[in-house]
């Protein structure tokens, strides 16, 4: 069975979708069968394997709102190993549509078991909120990996995130647990940065990834190539980053 | 009456908040009377000017779930010309409480008419996210300002705002138009940050502000010490980025 792990943090732009899309990829060239499921409406990390969200092609959306079959929304990717469950514009109103479902926090969660026994490794894509799409995300997951800007508003948003995960533990999901807090855009010549490590070092310590990865163009260059940083520039130190983390999962 | 104008894009991270504190401070400082208003429930927006959110003083989230006085819940900020309505945590669940209430869509719209007067303009910072939080901001706003970073993820977004603004226009509020997309976080060392000035600029010309923001550590520093940019550091070339805003806005 393989594992399920959320990528999540209601922090905007603290570098989710990167880490998914490139974690995924660097699991995906090392033996590891993977599925990425894009859950949310922005579609960034389909786009950052190069599939656009053509109209007709079912995902997320329709996994959530019809009894579609699991494997009828899961699409190939450039990489062999890579499998992928898109998300489109019409996922902006699920979160409004679902709040009279029965039991609203679990459809993905039995979506989703119904192909686990295919991959080693399903790794959710979350949209910057802490709404019904990110709480499904939760339920469905073994471990959320917390990707964390070294910034101070970022700090900030990680208490309420780790009261959330516990709530959801609680309430929920009794198997939940953090799999890391996963530095990104660290820039080793602001002070700010290395505040922010220590900080995070000091109050979290066995719980942060020894892996740090570093602000780098490349990585935001990658996804207008329709391709993980790993693939379009491998020696490029964000990609070295996130190869690192893998490694450093696999143990 | 007032301006009231909201800072909004369902992309996370883009600078959102930085614009709203900065520009609300800017303008503060130019003789302007100023009500910034966080609908964000990470409140990074009152964090950002100094307030933070202890449990029993009022803010938006009272004033969209009860029936207070909105000036109950505006405080007074370190800027004379500057006041606050503050979020806390609480904010979190007002997304599910109010899809059931009556036009819902137009609370906040109701409870700021009644202070408008007393200020030239009202700014209201929006979470990431196009939910019922950052609607109600649409529908009670004139203008949107949109904080756009000069990286591709975010110029894919921008459709979808678009379309969504034009959505609530023809359904609830159709004074509503674009004050102006502001360009963040701009690098001039790389490629990407002028190829997306440029793609912007020719799609959205006349739309787009002539000031643009620089990436400026100086910004994200302020936060921490709990003032605007403006405030902590007015020489830094992130101060200056916002104050040419104001003077762009006041004409
Ligand atoms: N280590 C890095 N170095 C440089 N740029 C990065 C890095 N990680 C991410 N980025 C860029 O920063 C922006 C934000 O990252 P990303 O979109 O992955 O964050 P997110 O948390 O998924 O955002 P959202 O909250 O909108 O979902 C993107 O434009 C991305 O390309
Ligand atoms: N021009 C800039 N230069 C450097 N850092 C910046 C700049 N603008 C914003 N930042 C920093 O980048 C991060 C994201 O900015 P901010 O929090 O204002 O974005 P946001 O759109 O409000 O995010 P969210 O989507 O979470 O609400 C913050 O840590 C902020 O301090
Ligand atoms: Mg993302
Ligand atoms: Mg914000």
């Amino acid at each position: 069975m393989g594992k399920i792990l959320c990528v999540a943090n209601q922090k905007g732009g603290v570098g989710k979708t990167t880490t998914a899309v490139n974690l995924a990829a660097s699991l995906a060239i090392s033996d590891q069968r993977v599925l990425m499921v894009d859950l949310d409406p922005q579609a960034n990390a389909s786009a950052g394997v190069g599939v656009r969200g053509q109209d007709g092609i079912p995902g997320t959306y329709e996994l959530l709102t019809s009894s579609i079959e699991t494997v009828k929304t899961i699409h190939t990717t450039e990489l062999e190993n890579l499998h992928l469950i898109p998300s489109g514009r019409d996922l902006v109103g699920a979160q409004v549509e679902l709040v009279q479902a029965p039991r609203r926090e679990y459809l993905l969660k039995n979506a989703l078991v119904k192909v686990a026994d295919r991959y080693d490794y399903i790794l959710i894509d979350c949209p910057p909120s802490l709404g019904l799409l990110t709480l499904n995300a939760l339920v469905a997951a073994q471990t959320v990996l917390i990707p964390m800007q070294c910034e101070y508003y970022a700090l900030e948003g990680l208490g309420q995130l780790l009261h959330t995960i516990q709530r959801v533990k609680r309430k929920l999901n009794p198997g939940l647990d953090v799999e890391g807090i996963l530095l990104t855009m660290f820039d080793g010549r602001n002070n700010l940065s290395r505040q922010v490590v220590a900080e995070v070092s000091k109050h979290f310590g066995p719980k942060v990834f020894k892996t740090i990865i570093p602000r780098n163009v490349r990585l935001s260059e990658a996804p207008s190539h329709g391709q993980p940083a790993i693939i379009y520039d491998p020696r490029s130190a964000g990609a070295q980053g996130y190869l690192g983390l893998a490694k450093e999962m696999l143990g």
